[in-house]
């Protein structure tokens, strides 16, 4: 064979192989449907923020990164929902460890409040300063950026700085807030944000913030220590104490967010529930889910109208079960709670619920009370 | 409230929800800070007994992630003050039990427990809300509920993203 022959064959057969290799690639190549992702995602409650947290993950930010840049949007772009003056409650599962961590920045009661507090439950809006609990948004931030941050600090804050140098728009969801029949009397309260004179703006109507956007600036620029130690607490305490809150500096600077492992459950043997414990609802959720995990519900549970009844009456059921151990949920730091919680996610309980479930949903309020039963049968028991 | 669910690209993942209660918190703003306050200490009202200084209140907030042990994942959590439990742990049931996608595991009219009744949302199903009342479920009539959840799942190397269009949001990926 000819030397050119060897050399066109070669060439040939080095072709052959670049164009399978080629196809092996294209044909192996993860496809996912439309709308679907294969790198990271953000759901958030508005596409703004969602998109905010989009550019962060691109951007080299972690999940963490993502989720404060979020919700500082959210912020903004939903008031009525949450911002720097709540709570914050982060599940963070880090990958390369393979651990689930839960950041607990949910606010406190501070050191004087009404004492007669809890008798004013009663009224239709709970709403005014005495209710006003000491916020923890921004010290869970701090801590969660402590932790799981790659991004700088100040990073996290310039998307929604920007956003607020222009005009915002009353969104159809803030606009059905304000005018909504519950809340239009007291939302004249926030008249100096979102009115004009002494109207309503309207959806589609602009209004800006100027005040948030200095907050947000010197917070970017000073950490949170600007909000729980600064000038920022010193003038929001001002405020609300001219409204008749009774919050203090000292409440700031003594608020700290928890570190906890989360708390976790298995279903059926394959997947795991991670949330948090108490005074969260994590442990609600995973007992309903623990309820109903034995049914071994599935697609065919909802394969006729008899079926679908069935499955919906189950899950009535341990809903009803669920809703009745919410205020069992305090704060572990000040209560039993966590005995509780090993209690009520304990094969027993969840068994004793489900001895209860009959295919009857006319139960009486105490029939749910798995609680007092247990307590009761204790004490029968020591006679 | 506020729900968020995050997946990042290293597969790490957060669920955070956040929260001032109620539209507007405690309606109280801060003409110098431009913060609105939160009304949280209205939470204690459901336990219903003394609080002590420095006590979080409890709530019904449950940002969760779970994890199967083929690494399918979903990130989950919602907003909506006591409807957080009903609406995310039915839209769990939705999307593990039943093989709903994402979108319908969330979107899909869901129910409430209220004490020993039930609430129904709008557009639930009447053949089913039918069915129940039968078997003798004692109905409240849901005045003013805007529960909102928001997920994430990842099946294989695909991830799928929905924020609830009750409260007409949009989700973002790459």
């Amino acid at each position: 064979m000819s030397r050119g022959r060897i050399c066109c064959l070669v060439l040939l057969t080095l072709g052959v192989l670049a164009v399978v290799v080629a196809l092996v690639v294209i044909l192996t190549r993860p496809t996912c449907a439309p709308q679907h992702y294969l790198h990271g995602a953000v759901a958030a409650d508005t596409e703004t923020c969602s998109a905010i947290g989009r550019d962060i993950l691109k951007s080299g930010g972690t999940a963490v990164d993502a989720a404060i840049a979020g919700l500082i949007c959210t912020s903004v772009m939903n008031p009525q929902s949450s911002g720097l003056g709540g709570g914050v409650t982060f599940t963070i599962y880090n990958a390369s460890t393979g651990t689930v961590e839960v950041i607990n920045a949910r606010e406190t009661a501070p050191r004087v409040f009404p004492h007669n507090l809890v008798s004013g439950c009663a009224a239709p809006y709970l709403i005014g300063p005495r209710w006003i609990a000491v916020p923890g948004e921004l010290r869970g931030y701090e801590e969660a950026h402590k932790r799981h941050g790659r991004l700088p600090w100040k990073a996290l804050f310039e998307p929604t700085i920007k956003l607020l140098s222009k005009p915002l728009v009353i969104s159809p969801v803030l606009d059905k807030m304000i005018h909504h029949p519950y809340f239009s009397d007291l939302g004249k309260r926030l008249c100096p944000l979102i009115c004009d004179g002494g109207r309503f703006l309207k959806r589609g109507e602009t209004f800006r913030w100027p005040v948030l956007q200095r907050t947000l600036t010197a917070i970017a620029e000073s950490g949170a220590a600007a909000f729980y130690e600064g000038q920022i607490g010193k003038a929001l305490v001002e405020d609300i104490r001219k409204a008749g809150s009774s919050i203090s500096l000292e409440d700031l600077k003594e608020y700290k967010a928890d570190v906890s492992p989360a708390l976790n459950i298995t279903l059926n043997n394959h997947t795991t529930v991670f949330s948090p414990g108490p005074p969260m609802g994590g442990a609600v959720l995973m007992f309903i889910l623990k309820i109903l995990e034995d049914y071994k519900l599935h697609e065919a549970s909802l394969a006729n109208p008899r079926e679908r009844v069935e499955t919906y009456h189950l899950i009535a059921e341990a809903l009803k079960f669920g809703n009745m151990l919410k205020p069992l949920m305090s704060d572990p730091a000040f209560s039993e709670a966590q005995v509780t919680v090993r209690t009520m996610l304990s094969d027993k309980i969840t068994k004793l619920a489900r001895s209860r479930i009959d295919d009857k949903g006319d139960h009486p309020l105490n029939h749910y009370n798995l609680f007092e039963s247990i307590y009761t049968s204790r004490y029968k028991s020591k006679g | 409230t506020s729900h968020i669910s995050v997946l990042a690209a290293d597969g790490s993942a957060v669920s955070a929800t956040s929260t001032i209660n109620y539209p507007f918190g405690s309606f109280v703003y801060s003409n110098q800070t431009g913060i609105i306050l939160n009304n949280e200490l209205a939470d204690f009202c459901i336990a219903n007994r003394s609080i002590k200084a420095g006590e979080k209140p409890p709530s019904a907030m449950a940002p969760s992630i779970l994890i199967s042990k083929t690494g399918d994942m979903l990130v989950i959590g919602g907003a909506g003050g006591a409807w957080i439990t009903s609406a995310t742990t039915m839209a769990i049931i939705n999307k593990l039990w039943f093989g709903y996608d994402l979108e319908h595991a969330i979107s899909a009219p869901i129910m409430h427990a209220e004490g020993d009744k039930i609430l129904f949302e709008t557009h639930f199903s009447e053949e089913i809300r039918s069915g129940l009342l039968r078997r003798g479920h004692k109905e409240k009539e849901a005045t003013f509920a805007m529960n909102v959840v928001q997920g994430i799942s990842k099946e294989g190397k695909c991830i799928s993203a929905y924020s609830d269009k009750r409260k007409m949001g949009k989700s973002a990926g790459y």
